[in-house]
């Protein structure tokens, strides 16, 4: 049991930090999404910096959620999360961010696609981890059920 | 790219301006997105989650200001501590929890020590609902309606806020966690009184809080291991933290 829980507790810290990364990439993903709705006519005319500072409450918030019904709680960001970040700042520059009203539609949609690609092969990599995490602890329950493990020994 | 971001931080902080703090509001905003997305796990559906970010944004802004680059700290590491400082002490003073609710959770403890006083043991909840002279249905009610409003309320409840700026909750100071640069012994003291409380506890709620809490598994697994149903392990749940919190506040 010690064994398994080691391998809960090291996938879990690399969920929790490409959680982190995930989440960052897909807020400059929605960022990048509301100036193409935008110039679209589809948001209102917030073009400059502080229009965009204004939104971003609504901009960053995902209305459709769900609790996975898990104990949360907010770490530091280990190792995995910050060598991540320093993949996506590669990606993505303060400039393309802040200035999003000033890229051209192509560049646009340039760093769009870069963003979205990145967010996609950390939620895939989640997804895996997830998968391994959930397994192990099913397993875990499935010993304490079965009565392989004692909460006594545990305390 | 990572050198243009060095040049903003160098630039502003030799040299302030609105606008390359606004740069870096915008670059980093999405941290505050990772923030208000957990803590609203924690919180019943009707919370709205645009008012967690624009809580959350008044610590990043606060986190630009005063990080001070030759620290060594990562600026995402201060960052989310300051952000999420900030959303539950805005959460805090709008006093977001019911005044009825809060009430009927203090009248539950105040019984079970009392109980327990009386006991030397932890009392049952027939024994509690008749002290409080409720049926036990009235007293399930009870349970349900503090676990509806979320983890977060539960975590309040039992909050440690002794370290100062950054609030530790039940789920931090139980879960699985790094320890940050600072609070490394405070967090393992109360981690000791913790599990010695839970040491003192009823099987099953000694179950609820290990798998829970240390062992990171779901209301649903845990359901599974205890054959109950999940709503169940959730009243489970919070009479536990109740006693815990009148154990710890005796
Ligand atoms: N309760 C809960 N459910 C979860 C969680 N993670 C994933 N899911 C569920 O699994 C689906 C697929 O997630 P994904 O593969 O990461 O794929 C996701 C992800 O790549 C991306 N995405 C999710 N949230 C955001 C966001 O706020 N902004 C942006 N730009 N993309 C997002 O969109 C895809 C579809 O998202 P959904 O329609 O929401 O669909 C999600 C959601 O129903 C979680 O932590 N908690
Ligand atoms: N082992 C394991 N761990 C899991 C699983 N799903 C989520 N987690 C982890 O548990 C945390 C809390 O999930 P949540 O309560 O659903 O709370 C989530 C959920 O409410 C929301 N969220 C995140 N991604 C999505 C998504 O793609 N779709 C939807 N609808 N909501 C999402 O943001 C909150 C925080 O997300 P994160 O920071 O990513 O943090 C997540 C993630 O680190 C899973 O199936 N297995």
């Amino acid at each position: 049991l010690p064994d398994l829980r080691q391998a809960r507790v090291t996938a879990a810290q690399a969920e929790n930090d490409v959680s982190l990364v995930r989440r960052v990439a897909q807020g400059r993903l929605d960022i990048v999404g509301h100036e193409i709705r935008r110039r679209a006519g589809a948001e209102g005319d917030g073009s400059d910096l502080p229009g965009l500072l204004f939104s971003l409450p609504d901009i960053l918030s995902s209305q459709s959620r769900g609790t996975s019904g898990r104990a949360v709680v907010i770490n530091e960001p280990g190792s995995i999360a910050l060598m991540l970040v320093e993949e996506l700042d590669a990606v993505v520059s303060p400039g393309d961010l802040s200035g999003v009203d000033s890229l051209d539609d192509g560049s646009l949609r340039m760093v769009c696609e870069r963003i979205g690609e990145f967010e996609a092969s950390l939620s895939s990599v989640r997804r895996q981890l997830h998968e391994r995490i959930d397994t192990i602890q099913i397993e875990i329950g499935r010993r304490y059920r079965d009565g392989e493990v004692s909460v006594d020994t545990f305390l | 790219n990572a050198s243009e971001l060095d040049d903003v931080w160098t630039r502003y902080k030799s040299n302030p301006t609105q606008e390359d703090r606004d740069l870096l509001i915008v670059y980093y905003a999405p941290l505050v997105k990772y923030v208000a997305g957990r803590i609203a796990s924690g919180l019943p559906q009707n919370v709205d989650q645009a008012d967690l970010v624009s809580y959350g944004m008044f610590g990043l802004i606060d986190a630009i200001t005063k990080f001070d680059l030759d620290r060594g700290f990562k600026f995402e590491t201060y960052a989310i501590s300051r952000i999420k400082g900030a959303v539950l002490d805005e959460l805090r003073s709008i006093d977001w929890v019911p005044r009825s609710v809060r009430a009927k959770a203090k009248s539950v403890e105040r019984a079970m020590s009392k109980l327990e006083a009386k006991l030397h043991r932890v009392p049952t909840d027939e024994e509690i609902a008749e002290e409080l002279d409720l049926t036990g249905d009235q007293l399930n009610a009870i349970y349900n309606q503090i676990s509806s409003l979320g983890m977060v309320a539960l975590d309040e409840m039992l909050s440690f806020g002794a370290g100062g700026g950054e609030n530790a909750t039940l789920g931090d100071t139980l879960a699985d966690r790094r320890e940050g640069p600072g609070g490394v012994y405070e967090r393992v003291e109360m981690r000791q009184m913790l599990a010695e409380a839970i040491n003192g506890m009823g099987e099953r709620a000694k179950i609820v809080l290990t798998l829970y809490y240390y062992e990171n598994l779901t209301l649903a697994e845990i359901g599974r291991v205890l054959g109950v149903t999940e709503s169940r392990v959730c009243q489970i749940h919070t009479k536990a933290v109740l006693q815990l919190r009148s154990k710890l506040t005796a």
